[in-house]
């Protein structure tokens, strides 16, 4: 059986707004160090991969590997019955079709628990290949969210150019085009700083609405990862304390 | 204009 019980509802809710624009079914992959999920949009042009520590939780107990099949519609209305801060359980038997949520508010007697179908999924998981990476880009997750949803309103692509120069988003859209430097910056330890690690140029063209899903989660995360090599896709990577969110995304090839 | 790349040229079976 799995029990789960989360310090905050709001965790799992930011977790859910993160990933659900991409996918619709979604097994949670239950063991005894924690959940995993991974899952591929329709067109697999992009993956997301969710790890949850099991330290990270208030109780955690997995006996034994156990997939949850999720529609994550159903499972974001169910949340939707959650204050952000009530302490919430997960639980599921052995082979059981039902996840049973109970959420307890923290500073009243509320308890409300909630029963929610699960459901058998095929999902295809990939092999994701170790790679080193030519350059890493950290900064702050509230400028990418800005960035290429302003980039959004222009065109349809980003080319994203890494030099010693700073990384540049350049957008060409039909009626205008835009470009934004973010110069790294001296002080690493600011929380605002731009860091960048390279070992040779890059120069990468992704879908804009892609980023601009994947940047729904810098509610979970201050700072955000992008490391890039030529030809290869694209990781978008948030650490958040108790876990991690990570998105792959294939690029698009020259004109 | 270019194409998209889909993941499978890249990842491969776990």
């Amino acid at each position: 059986m799995l029990e789960a019980k989360l310090a905050e509802a709001g965790t799992l809710k930011k977790l859910l707004d993160a990933i659900k624009e991409l996918v619709t079914d979604a097994n949670f992959e239950c063991n005894e160090e924690g959940i995993n999920l991974q899952a591929m949009d329709n067109s697999h042009v992009a993956l997301v991969a969710v790890h949850l520590e099991a330290a990270g939780f208030k109780r955690y107990r997995c006996d034994r590997p156990m997939p949850l099949g999720v529609n994550l519609t159903s499972l974001t209305k169910v949340l939707k019955c959650a204050k952000d801060d009530d302490i919430t359980t997960l639980k599921a038997a052995d082979e059981a079709d039902v996840l049973n949520l109970v959420y307890e508010a923290k500073n009243s007697d509320r308890i409300a628990e909630y029963d929610m179908k699960l459901m058998d999924i095929d999902s295809d998981t990939l092999g994701i290949p170790d790679t080193e990476y030519d350059a890493r880009v950290t900064m702050p997750s509230a400028e990418f969210t800005r960035v290429v949803r302003d980039l959004s309103q222009l065109g349809e692509s980003v080319r994203i150019e890494v030099s010693k120069e700073g990384v540049r988003f350049a957008s060409e859209g039909e009626a205008a085009n835009g470009s934004v430097l973010m110069k790294q910056t001296d002080d690493d330890e600011d929380t605002q700083a731009i860091t960048i690690e390279m070992n040779q140029h890059v120069s990468l063209t992704f879908s804009l609405k892609y980023l601009v899903n994947f940047s729904k989660s810098a509610s979970l995360c201050p700072r955000v990862q992008l490391m890039m090599s030529n030809d290869v896709p694209l990781l978008v990577a948030y650490d958040f304390g108790q876990g991690y969110i990570r998105y792959y995304l294939a690029p698009k090839i020259g004109d | 204009k270019g194409g998209q790349k889909s993941l499978a040229n890249f990842f491969g079976p776990p």
